[in-house]
């Protein structure tokens, strides 16, 4: 049974590809098949998977405008059972094309139907904001991941994204559900991390989990070598974290 | 003669706000006249000068959408010379009801015509998104401030927010230029920073300002207490490099 992961967060550079990218290699080491879906206008998870600069019109955009099916536009990554749903910057006229679309909301949805059964997992990495793309990729998902980073912004921001994750459940996917809370780049030597956890867990209670991202440099310099973590560096504590959290995805079920 | 920044990256995280603040009040601290424009719907740049969760209906939400005038809006902060024009989660909507308003790009630089001239410097905390709140910011300002954080990430996007610049030059704001690329949570022991830092100076030259904003925990703990750096930790790194900032700043004219 396919599960499809929404991966989404408005308040800007808390994770969300960090977490796409790293967590859906995870998951393929464990022998999970995994499509990443890259829905953000910036690419950059599309980027921290090797050089795919020459998409030459075969990305999600073209999916959305009906040039293309989705199948011909996946392709294969380093990692055997990883595979990746492309994003390049013109997705960024979306927003304005789609405006008088009707069900501009289920584009997603529909265009994932036919292929999601040959993956175990389905990560959508979303962009910072909570416009139709994030829509888009919320009424898709069986669950949203909310990667949470530990400082002081992130707890304002939740308010809002609650709410629209509840607008969603009511209007749009009424069986969407909160998968887990993630907090990311934790210090434990800072007080800030740890009262922003205790925020969290205050707010989210069993929802967050168990594992948290500790701020490694490993996790920011591995896109530089269009690669996950764990074939930058398994030893490191980035990659250590993110296979322990695919472990409790997993295991959560 | 008022001289109006956008402080502008699509990409999330990069410091756009902590700049913005900062900035602002380190240039009110040189007895500055500055008016802090927030137009990012999470509000980020509001929360981090006080507790004014109690707007009721006195947001910019509320002068685009002609209800009030600019001047009944604009807050005073504990800093005596720096303004606040706050925002608030419901400016979230403008993206949609603006989409067939005619000269919707100009309505920021419009309200802000009046008061401009109380104001030695207008600084505008734009959201991560290069959409319509970001164009009107940047039709507004006579210059941009672009936030560069030392990750792989930031270089990767800047072809696009240049790509932007350029449009609005050509179409809404011949004048428009780039006031500096400001490197931001900079940490001289890695090679990331340095790294990324040698690309900027590639690309921009003698665009990039020589103060370089160091990674420093007081930065992210402030907001948390409704203050600016300089009012929060005087003697923090942070604190000392956002005043440097300003005097260079003031410097360039
Ligand atoms: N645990 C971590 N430790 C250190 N650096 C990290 C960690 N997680 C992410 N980063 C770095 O922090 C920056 C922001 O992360 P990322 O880009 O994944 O966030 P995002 O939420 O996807 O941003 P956006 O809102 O722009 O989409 C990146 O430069 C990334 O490499
Ligand atoms: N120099 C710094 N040192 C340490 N932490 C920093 C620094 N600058 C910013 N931060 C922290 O990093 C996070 C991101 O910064 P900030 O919110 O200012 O970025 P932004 O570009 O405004 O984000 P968004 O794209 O969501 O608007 C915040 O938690 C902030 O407190
Ligand atoms: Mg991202
Ligand atoms: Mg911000």
């Amino acid at each position: 049974m396919t599960k499809i992961i929404a991966i989404a967060n408005q308040k800007g550079g808390v994770g969300k590809t960090t977490t796409a990218v790293n967590l859906g290699a995870a998951l393929s080491a464990a022998e999970k098949r995994v499509l990443l879906v890259d829905i953000d206008p910036q690419a950059n998870a599309t980027s921290s998977l090797g050089d795919f600069q020459n998409l030459l019109g075969k990305s999600i955009y073209d999916v959305f405008a009906e040039r293309i099916n989705l199948e011909d536009v996946i392709i294969k990554t380093e990692m055997d059972f990883l595979s990746l749903l492309p994003s390049d910057i013109s997705l960024a006229a979306v927003d304005v094309e789609l405006v008088d679309k009707v069900s501009r909301e289920f584009l997603l949805k529909e265009k994932l139907e036919k292929s999601k059964k040959e993956y175990d997992y389905i990560l959508i990495d979303c962009p910072p904001s909570l416009q139709i793309l994030t829509v888009n990729a919320l009424v898709a998902a069986d669950s949203v991941l909310i990667p949470l980073q530990s400082e002081y912004y992130a707890i304002e921001g939740l308010g809002k994204l609650l709410n629209t994750i509840n607008l969603i459940q009511h209007d749009l996917n009424p069986d969407l559900i909160i998968e887990g809370v993630l907090i990311t780049m934790y210090d434990q030597r800072l007080n800030l991390s740890k009262q922003v956890v205790e925020e969290a867990l205050k707010y989210f209670k069993d929802k967050v989990y168990k594992t948290y991202i500790p701020r490694n440099v490993k996790l920011a310099e591995s896109p530089s070598f269009g690669k996950p973590i764990i074939l930058y560096d398994i030893n490191s504590s980035g990659a250590r974290a993110y296979m322990k959290l695919a472990k409790e995805i997993i295991k959560n079920g």
